[in-house]
């Protein structure tokens, strides 16, 4: 089973 | 002050139209190098980032830096108003309430005026450093539409699988199972109908279909879309503009 990730954890806020 | 004409309100329409589905209010930042939006769906899987370069308005200027809180459903009942070949002017005050559009034709015999409220959006704003990416792909972005569609009928996910030769699109559904290989070519005549495949390392990644749907919105507005691939990492896809950009980074799946 796949689990959609989370764009916001690949980036820094800024 | 902003004030930005466009030689066609198509330009403008086909964006809206390109983002619209993927998020419902965004800042749109004005600056004197042009507008700028980055946003988030609302399940924090797609980040769009949008550069309307100065160069793409017929004239330009945007003394201070202006942020205009956009509903885009409303923004886009708006700008469906004008026809395409119409001159489209954006006009807002510094530290607006509203943001003036206004329809011109080219003859100049009629003008339509429209006020749009804006609004005021809370926003995080995300660091998008200078990634690195094992694989390019740079296709007709129409024909990375009907891949998208075709594929999306079968699985809610569409794998991209990319090998020193080229690249599949594949899904895996309840009922059966698709995929198209694309080998990389180039066509002297219309270069747009190239296929271009750079490598540095195998790839192999999942995505959400239905985000991909979203993301061939953006179709229209350049014949080619690319797509950049990095193991465990957001994929990006880019439509260029005349000048700057439509960008969407993706969430990849992943094992559970």
């Amino acid at each position: 089973n796949l689990k959609q990730s989370n764009i916001t954890n690949f980036f820094a806020k800024s | 002050m902003l004030e930005g004409k466009f030689e066609e309100s198509s330009l403008m329409k086909k964006v809206v139209d390109a983002i619209k589905d993927s998020v419902k209010l965004c800042n749109f930042n004005c600056t004197e190098h042009g507008v700028t939006v980055q946003a988030v769906d609302d399940s924090r899987v797609l980040l769009i980032s949008l550069l309307i370069g100065e160069a793409s308005f017929e004239e330009y200027r945007c003394d201070r830096n202006i942020t205009l809180g956009i509903d885009l459903e409303s923004f886009n009942k708006i700008i469906k108003n004008g026809n395409s070949s119409d001159f489209l002017t954006l006009i807002a005050e510094d530290s607006p309430d509203n943001v003036l559009i206004i329809f011109e034709d080219k003859k100049k015999d009629r003008v339509s005026e429209y006020s749009l409220k804006l609004m005021d959006l809370d926003s995080d704003f995300l660091q998008i450093d200078d990634m690195e990416f094992d694989a390019t792909i740079t296709m007709p972005s129409s024909e990375f539409a009907k891949i998208t569609r075709d594929l999306k009928t079968l699985s809610e996910s569409l794998q991209i699988i990319v090998t020193k030769e080229n690249v599949k699109f594949s899904s895996d559904g309840d009922f059966g199972t698709g995929n198209v290989v694309l080998k990389g070519f180039v066509d002297m005549d219309k270069p747009d109908e190239s296929i271009k495949i750079d490598m540095a390392r195998p790839i192999n990644l999942t995505f959400g279909a239905k985000y991909i749907a979203d993301i061939v919105k953006g179709t229209s507005l350049s014949e080619s879309v690319t797509i950049k691939l990095a193991d465990k990492s957001p994929a990006l896809f880019e439509y260029k503009l005349p000048s700057g950009f439509l960008r969407f980074y993706l969430a990849p799946k992943f094992d559970e």
